[in-house]
């Protein structure tokens, strides 16, 4: 069955559209069929791909807000594998505007579970969907919780890393009691790591203490090409797939896959 | 009279904290009296400056609920001259709770106006009032950019940097027009400038086309030290005085000071 990983932490830049897209992109290398959500109305994600996300193109505002179907929006790019359903800015509206619905919170998973039969039928069996949160617990973040079964963390190397941790399981604790049974935080992945200070090993140290077997063995280096990539409007795999970014990513997603889903 | 300046900008991990939390000690240490209020429920700022704010103690939260005042649950830190709100992480509940009153928006902004004469008669007049935002745009931030006279944009040297200056000067044009005239975006300040990448002088000159002469000249390099001082409840100025990090944030400081309030 499709896996489902919403990659959430509500501490600002700590690699969660890097690592969606980087991600996506490896397991589509690795044969794997990918659909990247972008939740977020900077619409980062949308960009990093090269998929137009501006004012009127239809993507996850259209979808929640019952207008559109993710069959209507969805796009393939240049990354064999993947696609795409765009985050435009009308996007932070939603919440404000979904207010009154009491069904608010669980609009991108019925999107998502309509989508599954439709996928089949034109591409075959969609093996990933990868859902990029903004740095907020709002309602969009709540969407993308309520439609995953797993939740992927990532986790900067850096000191502030850790007082948003327990906030953030906190939070998956709630929406797994209200909302959706079967969440689980399967994995965490360590972002920005700098061997050359102590702070960043520090930090992964405490963070394997925290987060035990969910942390991956897999570490992504603090590479300046990774931030480079997204203003070519390619993935790491694009624009440069020997770096160690790429190669890491490349790690990350294959011990992903081997691991599979859980029980 | 007093500056106020709140420090917004809905990209995560630009640096909004450690500005705040630097430019604050540096003020004080210009002899400048200085009120820094955590508006983020991740209180990364209480953390770097050493303040307790775990569920339980007071701070913004109380305010914005209408339960304690400004001078009920400041406190002084080690930095001379900086006076701290805390906040703590019912702050985030905030939100869904002030959600039925009109005047959601006005809390923190009446919350400040009340205290500033309570200030001078215990110490004088205060000069700056720095407010930490979270990486979003809803209620602490608006509540925020209603108390400003001045808005101070940090802007990291990244690409994703450039993407949400736009939505962050629509939402500032919006609260100057329904709630609060005299706001101005003043200062905009280049953070983790690294100089041995074609992508910091790139992204910095884009940013003076944008902002043009509210980009301070003074530019945060990237630098360990300004990451590694808040696991040390310390401000770069207690923790590595000597540090380019250190040099930079005084350099910004003495020229935000220099410039003066708008007209
Ligand atoms: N491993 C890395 N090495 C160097 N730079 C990185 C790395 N990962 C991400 N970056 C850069 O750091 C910044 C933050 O990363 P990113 O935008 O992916 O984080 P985020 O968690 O999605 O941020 P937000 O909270 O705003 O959504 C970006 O400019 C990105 O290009
Ligand atoms: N000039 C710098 N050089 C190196 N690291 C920095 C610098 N400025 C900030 N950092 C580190 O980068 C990370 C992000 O900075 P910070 O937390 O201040 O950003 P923020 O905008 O407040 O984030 P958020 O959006 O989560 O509130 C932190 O781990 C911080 O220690
Ligand atoms: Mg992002
Ligand atoms: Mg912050």
């Amino acid at each position: 069955t499709t896996r489902i990983l919403t990659l959430a932490n509500q501490k600002g830049g700590v690699g969660k559209t890097t690592s969606t897209v980087n991600l996506a992109a490896a397991l589509g290398l690795l044969g794997q069929q990918v659909l990247v959500v972008d939740a977020d109305p900077q619409g980062n994600a949308s960009t990093a791909l090269g998929v137009a996300h501006h004012a009127g193109v239809d993507g996850v505002y259209d979808i929640v807000m019952g207008e559109q179907t993710v069959a209507d929006v969805v796009v393939t790019v240049a990354s064999p594998g993947v696609f795409v359903v765009p985050a435009t800015i009308d996007l932070a509206g939603a919440e404000v505007e979904l207010v009154a619905h009491e069904d608010r919170d669980q609009r991108l998973r019925r999107a998502l579970t309509e989508y599954l039969p439709h996928h089949a039928r034109s591409h075959g069996d969609l093996d990933y969907i990868l859902i990029d949160c903004p740095p907020s617990l709002g309602l969009l973040t709540l969407n993308a919780l309520v439609a995953a079964r797993e939740v992927l963390i990532p986790v900067q190397c850096e000191y502030y890393a850790l007082e948003g941790l327990s906030q953030l399981m906190a939070t998956i604790e709630r929406v797994r009691q209200a909302r959706n049974p079967t969440l689980q935080v399967t994995t965490a992945l360590l972002t920005m790591f700098d061997a050359r200070t102590r702070l960043s090993s520090d930090v992964a140290d405490e963070v394997r203490r925290h987060l035990g077997a969910a942390v991956l063995s897999a570490v992504i280096p603090r590479s300046v090409r990774l931030s480079e990539a997204p203003s070519h409007e390619q993935t790491i795999f694009g624009y440069d797939p020997g770096s160690t970014g790429a190669q890491a990513y490349l790690d990350a997603a294959r011990e992903l896959a081997v691991r599979g889903a859980p029980g």
